[in-house]
């Protein structure tokens, strides 16, 4: 497809196509094709009484099929730009939308993310994810943090100290992330910083996957005992959260920095500034 | 003290498993809100009065029988900032933003504020007019059923050279400038 615009700095450019999906990326002269998108699963509706056969819900992640379902195909989307900051402003459908920003001096992208409520009119429970697709050749590999520390390799399909046998191919390769997941290859690296604990994968080579939101109708059974289908005024809760994009040359090539770039970035994002904001009748001259 | 042990037994009724990943039901969820937002006007209390000597160079003066002082500066936090909602600056003309650096090494951040109109004016504390920007809040966030504000934009602006664990405020004004609103790109 070919691009429509492109938001960016000095550091990091980001283009959308056409129908309004971001398409690539471009950092230091290295252009890379990124895409994201929203879409869902459907939560399996299961038989509480078989252990290996219960429905998704509040403790476990079970889609009905491996299948995705997509939320749209195109997007509206609208930009906005000034000296500070770059903005696209994407509307997805009536229930997900997102700002999609780079700041003039940040290496990084920002994903701010608005899903819900998520509409169960057709009795199914949905498990929302952001997708963003690479053509980085991952190989299966990708790297997730343990509790904003040590990154850990994962592999697809794999445990390091028993053999395998995956039943689930999407649940069966999730993985907790709580600041990080990130994969990278020869040339390329792109890693997401998250804002909160969330379920993450890559389950294509390239892929990676961060689940936002969960609106479930069937209890799974292990011990709440009510589906996870919660309301606030009459309706199914909003979620709103941000991930960052970074992209960069991977440490096997060019520059050894970029993970520790993305070590300050997380800093930066995971312990903001403390904003305290006061009401004053003094002028500028009295309150200096 | 006591006031920090609202937070010291919130945060530690947070490490819940359940509290931690979502699992609790909405009953206990709308616990946990409550808790943590009673703790964080209690610890409040001290960061104000911790502020406030910080930011006027008073010193405490911890005589029995003594009067408190009256406080000088509110600084409320604004708990929906995440949705561009907050009471001090949707409703006020002038208001101190004070910012802490909570990191062991300086910060430079882009600072968004949610306002109500694009006339206002930033002054940093050595009295220079920083450069403010101004970007409509998305359509998804001003539909909200549960979202009545009339903010209508995030006010950005550049904060830079916050020392590490130290802070730095900022004066914001509204002007009788009339500015041009922001308008998008126009469609391709």
């Amino acid at each position: 497809t070919s691009s429509m615009t492109s938001v960016g700095n000095e550091y990091i450019r980001l283009n959308f196509d056409t129908n309004g999906f971001l398409s690539a990326v471009t950092v230091e002269g290295m252009t890379r094709i990124i895409s994201q998108d929203f879409l869902y699963y459907e939560g399996a509706v299961g038989n509480n009484m078989e252990f290996r056969n219960r429905s998704s819900g509040a403790y476990i992640f079970r889609p009905q099929n491996d299948s995705m379902k997509i939320t749209t195909t195109d997007v509206d989307i609208t930009v906005y730009r000034g000296s500070l900051v770059e903005e696209v402003h994407q509307k997805f459908n009536n229930w997900i939308s997102q700002v999609v920003r780079i700041y003039s001096q940040k290496n990084y992208a920002e994903f701010e993310w608005l899903v819900g409520p998520i509409p169960v009119d057709d009795d199914i429970g949905k498990e929302i994810i952001t997708r963003f697709d690479t053509d980085i050749k991952s190989e299966g590999m990708f790297f997730t943090d343990s509790n904003g520390r040590e990154m850990i390799k994962r592999l697809r399909n794999h445990r390091d100290t028993w053999n395998l046998e995956i039943l689930e191919p999407a649940a069966g390769n999730y993985y907790p992330i709580t600041t990080k997941i990130a994969l990278e290859d020869d040339r390329a690296r792109v890693a997401i910083l998250t804002d909160r604990a969330q379920g993450g994968s890559s389950l294509r080579n390239g892929s990676l996957e961060l689940m936002v939101h969960r609106r479930l109708l069937h209890d799974d059974a292990f011990g709440v005992d009510e589906a996870l289908n919660e309301t606030a005024y009459g309706h199914g809760l909003i979620a709103r959260g941000t991930h960052y994009l970074m992209v960069g040359f991977s440490q096997k090539n060019d520059s050894p920095t970029q993970k520790a770039l993305e070590r300050f970035a997380q800093l930066e994002v995971t312990l903001p500034t403390w904003k305290f904001f006061s009401k004053t009748n003094y002028t500028f001259e009295e309150w200096m | 003290l006591p006031h920090l042990s609202f937070m010291r037994e919130t945060m530690g009724i947070m490490q819940h498993h359940d509290a931690v990943t979502g699992t609790e039901k909405q009953k206990v969820a709308y616990d946990y809100a409550k808790r943590l937002e009673v703790a964080f006007r209690a610890c409040g209390a001290n960061t104000r009065a911790a502020l406030n000597i910080l930011t006027t160079g008073d010193k405490p003066k911890p005589v029995e029988g003594h009067k408190p002082r009256p406080v000088k500066f509110e600084f409320k936090t604004c708990a929906l900032l995440n949705i561009s909602l907050c009471d001090v600056s949707e409703q006020s003309e002038h208001f101190v933003l004070t910012l802490y650096n909570p990191l062991s090494s300086s910060l430079a951040e882009y600072i968004r504020v949610p306002v109500p109109d694009n006339n206002y004016q930033v002054l940093n504390d050595k009295g220079a007019i920083l450069e403010a920007q101004y970007v409509p809040i998305p359509r998804g966030l001003m539909d909200l059923v549960y979202r009545h504000s009339k903010t209508k934009y995030d006010m950005v602006f550049f904060a830079d050279e916050l020392p590490p664990l130290g802070y730095r405020s900022y004066y914001i004004k509204k002007t009788k400038e009339r500015p041009l609103k922001p308008v998008p790109d126009s469609p391709n």
